[in-house]
């Protein structure tokens, strides 16, 4: 009858996407260290 | 046997093609050498740009709360946690930290201007706004140097035209 | 360069300088723009062979000195522990990508400025493959993985303004995996994945250039379906297989949540790399809604399908629907025979047309051509919609008849008539696949979710044999047994079957035919509402 997908790590509710956080396809913990930003180069 | 399971489990027997052997096979020695966590973890390469040497007592890595957005949206609005905001966009740039002062900044209602590289910040509503541009007394976060030294304050720009094609 | 030893060991000498650097990183960008500035006048940066040679030599040395020799355990009591993990050190490795993002960003090769990362990729993908050609079982996937991530993180930026360049730099990644895909390299396949489906990959390539970088991600994805599609026709699957479908899963998730469109608008070409014993999975995609849309709760009393303004919008099918028919030739027989069915002999063998050889059916796993199946029922049905429309418009234009927005049957029953034969004349296993390939058409409100759950209660109703009925059922049930999400289109399909009393469907004998069947469809039914 399949996996019930709500235990693979995922907040399939969540109002954010996912994928800023997404680690791994093999794990269910969110990915670590600094998120992906980027910084407009006018900031320099 | 009307369904899915049934009719394809004949079929399956005859189809061990020698390359699908070899691809499970594979495919049981890598289960075996996945990727693990660090090897995507980036050192964390913060190099400072001017290293000092300090005494061993000091923290000799950066706290990591630096690096959680949560300490940066606690920071408050009166001029003293604005300054954290302004040291951490001017002085550590190409850093999370200049991504995540600046974050805070403009949730705070400050602009940046590209021309001038200053935030600024209505300071009442502005007399006129059109499509491109708006014009009204706004404080600016400046680097000034008086007779008596010098140093980062906030001053008042009256009658001042912001051109929206230098908003950041 | 004398010899190729010779070339070697200047290649080598030349790295370990590298490495040097990148020992001190407080060391100016000046270092390195230096450095490379080296490198261009020793010719050794012009795109050509020797280009290629050099950077093959420096990846080989890069991976050879990241393996920690191996370390020897000892058995350790009676279950030999699969011998831990061989030992990675970073820093060869870290150097190396941060070599090859220098240069790529600063060596311009002309307009074709991705050309010098094509050929860095095109030479790594050489070597991974040699590399598990010769290593087979021992082949170590990790360093290559580290060298990616490098890439990745290093060399594509979320900077919308650069999306040119980043889309250049996306599409040669997406290129080269589509090289190093799992049926070429399976010793590769986890690191593979969790490459392709990295923060610092996926989103951006479906996100740049207004979904230029979507038909990449797509064959990406087909791929990953063909490498696991003949362990997944049985249910049970080993460890290994089993990790890279949850794996799968949770990245169609993320696709689900993030990037709904991309699956509606490729439903079609995954449902063919899908065994149809993979429901779930399916499920996953066939359930992809367009986030502007908001669905109707099917499970309202009295809802009117027919009125919703989506459903008579046809989706959008970003694969060529026809393309399994002209491969077979059957394209102009099948217009001819939906434009003249009198006479025609078309019905007669297209049963016969859609069987595999022998061969071929051996390792597909079935004796029909699925995807050409796919295909026919699919063109076939887009075929009848747009007469179904083109007739409606012509009728509202000369406002003769106040036609009923219900389904006119007559109007396409030639299309019907094809599919009313291929039900009644296939055995059970070709009209499994026929059935299959309507149910899969059952998604969010359009005019082919519409279309298709006609025709499927349409075939119901028609039916002259009860085993046809039930087989229906069983399409429709296999779907809505498994764990969520299911597909709208299919819940209003089931819905209207046991409600209808056209269908009287509840004094079909097989609706009582064990206890437990008689449980399973009164749950499903309440699970309905």
């Amino acid at each position: 009858l399949g996996i019930d997908l709500t235990t693979l790590g995922l907040n399939l509710n969540s109002p954010d996407n996912l994928y800023k956080t997404f680690g791994s396809p093999w794990s269910n913990e969110p990915a670590k260290g600094d998120p992906d930003f980027h910084i407009p180069s006018c900031y320099f | 046997d009307l369904g899915a399971i049934g009719d394809n489990l004949t079929g399956t027997s005859a189809s061990s093609g020698h390359d699908q052997l070899y691809n499970l096979q594979m495919l049981e020695a890598a289960f075996h050498k996945l990727p693990q966590p660090k090897d995507s973890e980036r050192a964390k390469n913060y190099v400072p740009r001017h290293p000092a040497v300090t005494p061993a007592s000091y923290p000799q890595i950066q706290a990591p709360i630096v690096s959680n957005p949560t300490f940066w949206e606690r920071i408050g609005s009166d001029t003293l946690a604005t300054d954290m905001l302004f040291f951490a966009f001017y002085y550590q740039q190409n850093t999370y930290q200049q991504y995540l002062a600046a974050k805070e900044l403009k949730k705070q209602s400050w602009r940046f201007h590209r021309r001038y590289n200053t935030w600024f910040q209505r300071h009442v509503e502005p007399q006129v706004t059109t499509d491109e541009y708006e014009r009204g007394s706004y404080v600016y976060f400046d680097f000034h140097v008086t007779d008596d030294g010098s140093g980062w304050c906030q001053r008042i720009k009256n009658d001042f035209t912001f051109e929206y094609n230098y908003l950041e | 360069f004398a010899s190729a030893a010779d070339f070697q060991d200047k290649v080598a000498v030349l790295f370990s300088e590298w490495c040097q650097i990148c020992d001190h990183p407080a060391m100016g960008d000046s270092v390195y723009s230096h450095y490379i500035v080296q490198l261009q006048q020793n010719g050794l940066l012009k795109g050509d062979d020797v280009t290629d040679r050099f950077f093959f030599s420096l990846t080989e040395l890069a991976i050879a000195h990241s393996i920690v020799p191996e370390q020897t355990i000892a058995p350790t009591g009676l279950s030999q522990q699969p011998s831990p993990q061989q030992q990675i050190s970073y820093f060869s490795i870290d150097s190396y990508s941060k070599l090859v993002a220098s240069v790529v960003k600063s060596v311009d090769l002309g307009p074709n400025k991705g050309s010098l990362l094509h050929k860095i990729l095109a030479v790594t993908a050489r070597i991974i493959q040699k590399d598990a050609e010769e290593k087979k079982v021992s082949f170590n996937p990790r360093p290559y993985f580290r060298l990616f991530i490098n890439w990745l993180n290093e060399l594509t930026t979320s900077d919308l303004h650069h999306d040119g360049t980043n889309f250049q730099v996306l599409t040669a990644f997406a290129n080269a995996f589509h090289i190093l895909q799992p049926l070429r390299v399976p010793a590769w396949s986890f690191a593979w994945l969790e490459l392709v489906s990295h923060r610092c990959f996926m989103p951006k390539l479906l996100m740049c250039n207004l979904q230029k970088g979507w038909p990449f991600f797509q064959r990406l994805l087909v791929d990953l379906f063909k490498f696991m599609e003949p362990y997944l026709r049985n249910a049970e699957l080993g460890q290994p297989i089993l990790l890279l479908y949850k794996g799968t899963l949770r990245v169609l998730l993320v696709l689900l949540h993030d990037f709904p469109e991309f699956l509606c608008d490729y439903h079609f070409s995954f449902c063919d790399v899908i065994p149809p014993s993979c429901i779930q999975m399916r499920n996953v995609i066939l359930s992809a809604f367009p986030r502007n849309m908001r669905l109707p709760d099917p499970s309202t009393p009295n809802l009117k399908i027919d009125l919703l303004a989506e459903i008579s919008i046809a989706p959008r099918i970003m694969t060529d629907v026809d393309g399994a028919l002209k491969a077979k030739q059957m394209k102009a027989q099948v217009d001819e025979y939906l434009k003249r069915p009198e006479g025609s002999l078309f019905l007669t063998d297209l049963k016969q047309k859609l069987l595999l050889p022998q061969n071929e059916a051996n390792v597909a796993g079935t004796r029909y051509n699925v995807p050409l199946v796919n295909s026919l029922v699919l063109y076939v049905g887009m075929q009848a919609v747009q007469q179904l429309q083109q007739n409606k418009a012509n009728a509202s234009a000369s406002a003769q008849i106040n036609q009923s927005p219900q389904m006119d049957i007559f109007q396409i029953e030639t299309a019907t008539e094809l599919f009313r034969n291929l039900v009644m004349t296939m055995d059970t296993e070709g009209r499994y696949l026929i059935l299959n390939a309507i149910a899969n058409q059952l998604r969010y409100p359009n005019s082919h979710t519409h279309y298709f759950s006609f025709i499927i209660l349409y075939l119901f109703a028609e039916a002259t044999q009860e085993i046809v009925q039930e087989q229906i059922t069983r399409v429709l049930l296999e779907r809505l047994i498994v764990n969520r999400p299911h597909p709208w289109g299919l819940l209003i399909t089931f819905i209207e079957l046991i409600k209808n009393p056209r269908y009287s469907f509840w004094t079909r004998s097989f609706t009582h035919c064990a206890p437990e069947i008689e449980k399973l469809f009164e749950s499903v039914a309440r699970s309905c509402g």
